[in-house]
């Protein structure tokens, strides 16, 4: 699964995600990833964040709208409401990550694997890239 | 003025020890190559969503990671993509699901949402609406990759107990 979050100069955020579903999947399985809510979400009143991962786990947590409710309506930062979220589906039983951006340009990129291909730019163009935990 | 960038190229099982060098790497240019694409856009004045869809663009044409040209195989032996995109200023959002023939699925989705009055299309309506968006579809041998066929066969060929976990059929 892939996917990416941006805030644009205009101050308005965009999620996204794309994924091949798991290997060897039958019955017409479908993942988070298309799901609004569960992988992908993005408000521009919170944050924007795309989701990787079981599948089935962050369908149950609702993952990606749950970030934006714990900043909406508990007043979380965008590292605590991420982490809290991703803890939601692991405690159903689900691993994987996420990445999530807030309108002040606050990033969060937590996993529960032993690693996450993720990376970021900032406005000064410097791109970092990281891998394992 | 803030602007950014967040990706990521899916998280899993992933030790330095089975890593070569070389893969390793290839995966660090990828997403680089990623962020530049997102960057662009945002640093000229585009949108998060034209940044969002670029930056995607470019993992979904990889065979490296699981989405587009690298996607894992079904048991069935097909390839089924899956993807979603949202706006943040509007809540609009667009998403497909179970696509074969699309090479890059977060462009049907932005079209969904953006030129239907529908969030989800799956199969061969997603298809057939991504054909009158002017979408040429692709074979499905376009998402053949050696290293996922094996990945396949090695999962059939597994005697392993499966737990709840691994019952994601």
């Amino acid at each position: 699964t892939v996917g990416a979050v941006a805030l644009d100069k205009a101050g308005n955020l965009a999620a996204g995600t794309s994924t091949g579903g798991t290997t060897n999947k039958q019955f017409g399985r479908v993942g988070d990833s298309p799901i609004i809510g569960a992988g992908t979400y993005a408000n521009n009143e919170t944050c924007a964040v795309s989701c990787t991962g079981d599948g089935e786990y962050f369908i149950r947590a609702a993952v990606a709208h749950t970030v934006s409710d714990l900043m909406q309506y508990k007043g979380m930062p965008v590292p605590e409401a991420a982490e809290t979220a991703l803890e939601n589906a692991r405690k159903l039983g689900g691993t994987g990550g996420l990445i999530a951006l807030d309108k002040d340009g606050n990033f969060a990129m937590p996993f529960n694997t032993s690693g996450m291909y993720r990376g970021k730019v900032g406005a000064d163009g410097k791109a970092s890239v990281e891998i394992y935990r | 003025m803030k602007f950014g960038m967040v990706i990521h190229g899916g998280a899993g099982t992933i030790e330095r020890s089975t890593m070569t060098p070389e893969k390793e790497q290839a995966y660090r240019t990828a997403l680089e190559q990623s962020l530049k694409a997102g960057y662009a856009i945002l640093e000229r004045g585009g949108s998060s969503l034209d940044a969002v869809e670029a930056a995607i663009h470019v993992l979904e044409d990889n065979p490296l990671f699981n989405a587009g040209k690298g996607a894992v195989f079904t048991h069935e032996g097909t390839n089924e993509l899956d993807s979603s995109i949202m706006d943040g200023k509007t809540l609009a959002a667009g998403a497909v699901a179970g696509v074969k023939h699309i090479r890059n699925p977060i462009s049907v989705a932005r079209m969904v949402m953006e030129k239907s009055p529908h969030v989800m299309l799956t199969g061969e309506g997603a298809e057939a609406f991504a054909k009158e968006m002017g979408v040429t579809l692709v074979d499905a041998k376009y998402f053949y990759t050696e290293e996922r066929w094996q990945e396949l066969q090695k999962e059939k060929k597994s005697t392993a107990p499966k737990s709840d976990q691994d019952r994601h059929g």
